[in-house]
């Protein structure tokens, strides 16, 4: 739909070599991802970013949905803070999900995300927040003492110094020792983007 | 049973951390 305008536009796809050689994509991936960006970014309002509403209906296939955790991934990616998300942007962010991205930067961002103060630690009220909204946002329902004690049990287990919060040491901890916690800041499909989006190769820069 | 899941496991389901739906066509 918006070929055209982002093939001339200024924010488009320069340098993939560089951006591969600062993140964990090859450049044939950079170009693969920069045609899913363009799909993402041209949905709701098609000015070459992804805004949250694109965000949100690439992700749930709706924009009438509201997740306290799209919004917090968004921002995340949101490194400029500017409410949208150019390529550099998304495919740094997204780079940490690929499967070869180092496993100390997959429990950074998943602190971050759960961070939701940004305090530099996790509070019980912020699990409390976070475990409510998805059941919430799955259609679950749970009788507030048994999220008590999903929370408590969590708490015991992760809280080592018993503060009260989770700090960053304590969720490397954690997570070290559950690392099914970060199956999901693990993308497969990351690996696939050049078959997914084969067409990249028309748009290529660099000879193979 | 739930009570003995940890919220983080929990958390991590939630759909709105199921980045690969971007993927989808």
């Amino acid at each position: 739909c918006c070929e055209i305008e982002l093939q001339n536009n200024p924010r488009g796809l320069r340098e993939p070599q560089i951006l591969a050689r600062e993140t964990n994509f090859s450049v044939s991936e950079i170009e693969a991802l920069y045609e899913l960006f363009k799909k993402i970014s041209c949905a709701v309002i098609d000015d070459g970013l992804i805004n949250k509403e694109d965000f949100q209906l690439a992700l749930f296939k709706t924009n009438k949905r509201k997740s306290l955790f799209a919004d917090r991934v968004f921002d995340l990616f949101d490194i400029n803070h500017n409410g949208a998300l150019g390529f550099e942007e998304f495919a740094r962010a997204l780079s940490v999900f690929h499967p070869s991205a180092p496993v100390e930067d997959k429990i950074e961002f998943s602190f971050k995300l759960y961070d939701l103060k940004q305090q530099g630690y996790i509070e019980r009220q912020e699990v409390k927040q976070m475990v409510v909204a998805t059941l919430a946002e799955s259609g679950m329902d749970l009788a507030d003492e048994i999220v008590e004690s999903i929370i408590d049990k969590t708490f015991e287990d992760a809280d080592t110094k018993h503060d009260g919060r989770i700090d960053k040491e304590e969720w490397r901890n954690l997570v070290l020792r559950h690392p099914s916690l970060l199956k999901n800041m693990t993308l497969q499909y990351l690996m696939d983007i050049t078959t997914a989006f084969p067409s990249f190769v028309f748009h290529s820069q660099v000879d193979d | 049973r739930p009570s003995l899941m940890n919220a983080f496991e929990l958390i991590s389901t939630s759909q709105g951390l199921n980045l690969s739906t971007l993927f989808e066509k």
